[in-house]
């Protein structure tokens, strides 16, 4: 089962610049093999940086009649949540990507293209941090190789076991692969 | 004579010559001395032959008395010599020299006549004594009319200016002087030594000298004495003035040092302090402040030290002084030694308010389970066996019974809903509650070690029975390693342990606060720690015991962040900071950054770490990215700079 939902509201209610929590500790990524499992994949991916030629060919919902989900199509914001359920997999790891563009260094507002970029993280983080069984708000159907766009305008659901995510490979030309082999991820 | 009178003329002539000029040199000057010299010797040649012939005449009129024939001579003498000087008196000043010439040889004419029958009875040796005389005296006019002569009469030149005949004058006493006077000193020097030897060798000049000298000595010191304590006691007083009293005193300072069968003299001088101060009250009052100065503080501490020294000599010790100073030696000893019990009883005071404030928590926010007799019971009777066992070494056992008791099972689903609630927001409190336990244990078994050993082995006993009830036997031994390393470590100066109890009293003081304060932020993370993986809390509150919760206790996943963007290092590390931050906000625990080939990325970790020692939020962290993010701005705009990296620039700035 999988879920999304739009939680933008919440990352715009954000005090940044008062918050008072402590910073988190950062790592550089390792592969460790089944601590994996525990852990969440939120994959923020620049679509102004995504092949021209991808940008052309948009549909509607930003997918292909063949199934394939191309990023370059996606507008902003959108976000994609994948989830394992069945933890069969063990490769796998529940996660979300991102789409966003990032904000133009506009010399004379600083404060406002960090806190729209700052935002746009956020709710990247949301997404993958947020508990899919018990707190999503649309449901989509669980039929098995579909990709179904949410409701709520800009979010994609898929099932995590059918789908895999070439993080590593290809930064410059990245594709959502519903129908990809199981053994291309590279996690 | 006539060879005097030539050379006299002819040294007129000379000085006619050359006076007109005007102009004489150093050579003339010696020409001048010179010339002189040899007529004074001249003269004086004349003048001795001149006594020898007349002694003769003397001697031959002695042998032929004639009066009248010997009046006669002299007469026919007399004339010779005033015509000899009328001759010589050329010029005026000649003159003078001559009339003094004139009149000394008349003089000596009419002594030569007046004394021919004397002359005649004297010995010889009178005789030539009273020639040598009138030699000396004859030497001296002429020398004195010589030199008053030149000083008149020449103007000696050099390097064509005038010198002044004083100058030269001055010159030529100098040199006389310094003979004459080294002369006298000898000649005195020598009679000196004479004298004083002839009056040595003289005993009773001896002795009475040795008498006076005695005498005036004895005064001397004794005004040296009485100067000298005077300053001591002003000194001591701190008063420089001296009153009536504080002669009275001295005087009677005096008397007592005199008298050898006193030997108290400092409860005399303490008594002649005394006196002052009593009848100088007035001035003391105005003067109080000079009164309290160190000097008397000094000076009491002299009195005492004298005190105690005379009164041991004397076999009496006094007690009281005694045992003011070892009163005072012992304060300080203890003073140094209890600062560490007192600091020791001050942190275990603050460990157990911070225990009784955090069962009373607990205690009030069990309200919900008053329906279970077990639970208050739990936390009351939890309570009262600590208070009873005064954090003890069932401290341990306490603790692990709190937490068996809330991770316990309730007999109903409603019991479970509640302990399970209830278990979430007494997390942090059961975990700052052992941590207390423990260090109160830690104190107490400090305490069994100062008092002793025999001591020390039974509620090691103790120790060891309330740990075996523990389930984690791992845990057990590491604590049981930790505690031998303590108790190793206790048997130094435990100024280690102090310190660390005084951090590990203000992380728990914090951690108290935090914990009373952000309750909503409690249940935030309660509900975040509700979905959460049962068994993962289970083992995150055993393992995780003195660390910040931010940092020991995550609330969820670890979150790896990919970024598939292919832009330069600064949007590279810019995005990478900015996502840690979005992170922070939703107590990520641990956020691990992916595909870091370049490299850009490696500091990120260390700036995390920096961060989080600063103990920087996110509002602060953010403000800092905001801060280079406008230098980065105001750089570009000037032009001249290269774009500085994000995180080198936060690993300084930090």
């Amino acid at each position: 089962m999988m879920a999304c939902f739009d939680t933008t509201m919440m990352s715009d209610d954000i005090d940044w610049l008062r918050n008072c929590r402590s910073v988190c500790k950062v790592d550089l990524y390792k592969p460790a093999g089944q601590q994996d499992q525990d852990r969440k994949v939120v994959c923020f991916v620049d679509v102004s940086t995504l092949n021209v030629e991808d940008k052309d060919c948009k549909d509607a919902a930003g997918s292909s009649s063949e199934g394939n989900l191309n990023l370059g199509n996606l507008e902003e914001k959108e976000i994609i949540v994948i989830k394992d359920t069945e933890k069969k997999y063990q490769s796998k790891m529940e996660g979300s990507v991102c789409l966003f563009k990032q904000a133009s260094s506009d010399p004379v507002s600083v404060l406002n293209w960090l806190f729209s970029d700052l935002q746009k993280y956020a709710l990247g983080f949301q997404h993958a941090l947020s508990p899919s069984t018990s707190s999503c708000k649309h449901k989509v159907g669980d039929t098995e190789g579909e990709c179904n766009r949410s409701s709520s305008g800009n979010c994609y659901s898929v099932y995590a076991n059918q789908v895999n995510i070439d993080l590593l490979n290809r930064p410059q030309n990245l594709q959502l692969e519903m129908a990809a082999t199981k053994n291309t991820n590279n996690n | 004579q006539s060879t005097s009178a030539t050379s006299a003329k002819s040294l007129s002539t000379q000085r006619a010559v050359i006076s007109p000029d005007g102009e004489c040199s150093l050579d003339d000057l010696s020409f001048y001395v010179n010339q002189l010299s040899s007529l004074v010797i001249q003269m004086a040649r004349k003048e001795i032959k001149d006594k020898l012939e007349g002694r003769s005449k003397c001697l031959h009129h002695s042998i032929v008395p004639s009066p009248a024939v010997s009046k006669t001579a002299s007469e026919i003498a007399h004339e010779a010599m005033e015509l000899t000087a009328a001759e010589m008196c050329g010029t005026g000043e000649e003159c003078k020299e001559g009339g003094q010439k004139s009149f000394l040889y008349s003089e000596l004419s009419n002594k030569n006549k007046s004394g021919d029958k004397q002359i005649y009875q004297r010995d010889s040796k009178e005789f030539a004594d009273s020639i040598s005389k009138g030699l000396t005296v004859y030497a001296n006019r002429v020398a004195s009319d010589m030199m008053f002569s030149v000083m008149k009469t020449l103007k000696v030149h050099s390097s064509r200016k005038p010198i002044p005949a004083c100058v030269v004058l001055k010159r030529v006493l100098l040199n006389h002087a310094k003979e004459i006077v080294s002369d006298l000193i000898d000649s005195c020097m020598k009679k000196l030594h004479n004298i004083t030897g002839v009056l040595m060798a003289d005993s009773d000049f001896v002795s009475a000298v040795k008498r006076n000298l005695f005498n005036h000595g004895k005064q001397n010191a004794a005004d040296i004495m009485e100067a000298m304590l005077r300053h001591l006691v002003s000194a001591l007083i701190g008063e420089k003035k001296e009153t009536k009293s504080q002669h009275l005193s001295y005087a009677t300072l005096k008397a007592g040092s005199r008298d050898p069968k006193c030997n108290n003299k400092s409860l005399e001088l303490s008594a002649m302090k005394a006196e002052m101060k009593g009848k100088d009250k007035c001035k003391m009052k105005s003067d109080s402040c000079k009164s309290l100065t160190s000097a008397e503080k000094v000076g009491e501490h002299i009195l005492k030290e004298g005190l105690t020294m005379w009164n041991q000599k004397q076999g009496n010790p006094c007690k009281m002084v005694t045992k003011v100073c070892c009163n005072k030696d012992e304060k300080r000893e203890t003073i140094s030694a209890s600062t560490d019990s007192l600091a020791k009883d001050l942190i275990v005071s603050s460990l157990k308010l911070i225990q009784y404030h955090l069962t009373q928590q607990a205690r009030g926010k069990d309200t919900c389970e008053e329906d279970c007799p077990d639970s208050t019971t739990g936390y009351m009777a939890q309570s009262t066996q600590y208070e009873k066992c005064g954090g003890g070494q069932s401290a341990k056992a306490l603790s692990v019974k709190h937490l068996e008791f809330h991770g316990a099972p309730g007999p109903s689903t409603c019991q479970k809903e509640n302990q399970r609630i209830g278990s979430q927001k007494m997390d942090t409190s059961n975990i700052v509650l052992k941590l207390i336990q423990k260090l109160l244990n830690e104190s107490s078994n400090c305490e069994d070690l100062c008092e002793g050993e025999n001591k020390h082995s039974e509620p090691k006993v103790n120790k060891a029975t309330s740990m075996s009830k523990r389930p984690d036997e791992g845990e057990e031994q590491c604590q049981d390693h930790q505690e031998f390393d303590f108790i190793s470590g206790m048997k130094q100066v435990n100024w280690h342990f102090i310190g660390q109890l005084v951090e590990s009293v203000v992380k728990l003081c914090l951690m108290a606060e935090y914990s009373k304060n952000g309750a909503a932020l409690a249940e935030s993370e309660g509900e975040a720690a509700s979905t959460s993986k049962p068994t993962f809390r289970g083992t995150r509150c055993i393992h995780n015991d003195a660390m910040p919760q931010n940092y020991q206790d995550p609330p969820g996943h670890e979150v790896i962040v990919n970024n598939q963007c292919s832009t330069n290092s600064f949007q590279k590390q810019l995005r990478a900071v900015l996502q840690w931050i979005a992170a922070s906000q939703f107590d990520v625990p641990m956020l691990y950054f992916m595909g870091d080939d370049d490299g850009q990325l490696e500091k990120l970790p260390q700036v995390s770490a920096k961060a989080a020692e600063k103990g920087y939020s996110v509002g602060g962290l953010l403000q800092e990215v905001i801060k280079f993010a406008k230098e980065q701005q105001l750089d570009e705009a000037v032009g001249t700079m290269a774009k500085k990296q994000l995180l080198d620039w936060l690993l300084t700035n930090l």
